[in-house]
């Protein structure tokens, strides 16, 4: 969940 | 996903969508650095790594393809197209834009999250496009006349990571998200370049005149 959030921009 | 975060991908969009329908239409990238563009897509190859192998959702892998084509046929149309190619403004396109590349290269050495190669060259991607629009707002400066869709197409380009802070502090007040040292100093100073520029673009359309920017 933390990696999904970290690098869930552009 | 917040408004922040999606009027900033569009601004994103809108911005590249301006400069291609400039470079196609007008058939001339006059006032443009070629250099920033090259930068853009070193930008883009070495944060999207995780293209094919981290899917969020369709957006974002869609969204990371159409800015990886987009900044790599804008290069093209700049270097190989027979017509654009003749109209690059190469005496004033002089940026030493190597050396920023190489600064962030040794700046992501020294400062990252964790010392991974993905990791590495992500945050090496968020401090090149930090500095990335220095040779086109260098080139600006020596334009005598800067069309509009130009100074439409750097303003939409500020516009987007000003909008990225607003999503970042969103995110760390409504969804508890951590402080993220790297990416928000990376896209303040980003946007502080555009400062001067954003005076002189709201200046000009304030007072329906053209943009110039002094030297």
């Amino acid at each position: 969940a933390k990696v999904k959030k970290e690098k869930d921009e552009l | 996903m917040n408004l922040f975060r999606l009027l900033g991908d569009m601004t994103h969009l809108l911005s590249i969508v301006v400069l291609l329908l400039k470079i196609r239409t007008v058939k001339s990238c006059a006032g443009i650095s070629l250099k920033t563009q090259e930068l853009y897509v070193i930008v883009f190859l070495t944060r999207y790594l995780d293209l094919f192998t981290k899917y969020y959702s369709v957006y974002n892998t869609a969204m990371k393809l159409v800015f990886l084509g987009t900044s790599i046929g804008i290069v093209w149309y700049m270097r190989y197209h027979k017509v654009v190619k003749q109209t690059y403004s190469k005496d004033e396109d002089t940026f030493k834009h190597y050396f920023l590349i190489l600064l962030s290269i040794i700046l992501a050495l020294l400062i990252h999250r964790a010392f991974d190669v993905i990791e590495v060259l992500w945050t090496f991607s968020l401090y090149l496009e930090a500095v990335a629009i220095l040779p086109q707002l260098v080139l600006l400066q020596k334009s005598r006349n800067i069309d509009t869709l130009t100074g439409d197409y750097v303003f939409l380009l500020g516009a987007y990571r000003a909008l990225y802070i607003l999503n970042w502090v969103y995110r760390f007040l409504m969804e508890n998200h951590k402080f993220r040292w790297i990416p928000w100093i990376s896209g303040l100073v980003q946007t502080a370049l555009y400062a001067d520029f954003f005076y002189y673009y709201i200046k000009s359309w304030k007072n329906r005149e053209k943009l110039k920017l002094p030297a």
